[in-house]
């Protein structure tokens, strides 16, 4: 949803 | 993924190498921080959750599997392995986990962009990671002599901090909707810890000596 923060980090 | 990120990545990962492979050949972990490396069994265990629900790339999950693995690895080898366990100096190394980990549960239960288990978690494990080289660096400070590996891997796990904080002021500015500031904040704490640190290591790179931080 656009309520996640994209977690594209390690 | 740009310059910074990547070559954030590459120090982190170094600096897991570096150490596994000083463990694995020299059959030491001599002035490593056990507590330390449990810690970020416990920050990566917590953060990648998503690991088999989110699929970022085969970039990420390979990365994740790796950090998993060789931090589960280093705590094995300095638990379990018959001769490495022998080279841990447990007197040493008296940081209380709990310090560090039961501040930063409490902070992530109040602190975080969604309360749900998953978020907590992964917010937990971002505060945890910024305060789990603690351990280690007390330690050091102890150690009369610090070898040149173990020198090297505090190094190399700084410069992946300080990388990072250039990664994202890039995307701050080339992604207008990056907005991380839990991240940010945890990230630049992080960074600021080894502050001492560099300057020491710089010091003794400069002078051509054995690195030695003042007690």
């Amino acid at each position: 949803s656009n309520d996640d923060i994209e977690k594209d980090e390690l | 993924m740009n310059i910074f990120r990547l070559a954030g990545d590459m120090t982190h990962l170094f600096s897991v190498l570096v150490l596994l492979l000083k463990i694995h050949t020299i059959k030491s972990c001599a002035g490593i921080s056990l507590k330390t490396q449990e810690l970020y069994a416990l920050v990566f265990t917590t953060r990648y959750l998503d690991i088999f629900t989110d699929f970022i790339s085969l970039y990420n999950t390979v990365m994740k599997l790796i950090f998993l693995g060789s931090s589960f690895s280093i705590v094995w080898y300095i638990r379990r392995h018959k001769i490495v366990r022998r080279s841990y100096d447990k007197d040493q190394d008296t940081f209380r986990h709990y310090f560090l980990v039961i501040p930063c549960l409490v902070l992530a239960v109040f602190i975080n962009h969604k309360f749900t288990f998953k978020e907590v978690m992964w917010t937990f494990s971002l505060y945890l990671e910024a305060v789990a080289i603690l351990p280690q660096l007390v330690l050091l400070q102890r150690t009369r002599n610090i070898d040149n590996l173990t020198g090297q891997y505090v190094f190399l796990l700084g410069a992946y901090r300080a990388l990072y904080i250039l990664n994202w002021i890039y995307r701050h500015f080339t992604e207008p909707h990056y907005v991380h500031w839990i991240t940010w904040i945890a990230g630049v704490v992080q960074t600021l810890l080894y502050a001492d640190f560099f300057y020491y290591y710089f010091q003794s790179w400069k002078n051509n000596e054995k690195l030695q931080l003042p007690a």
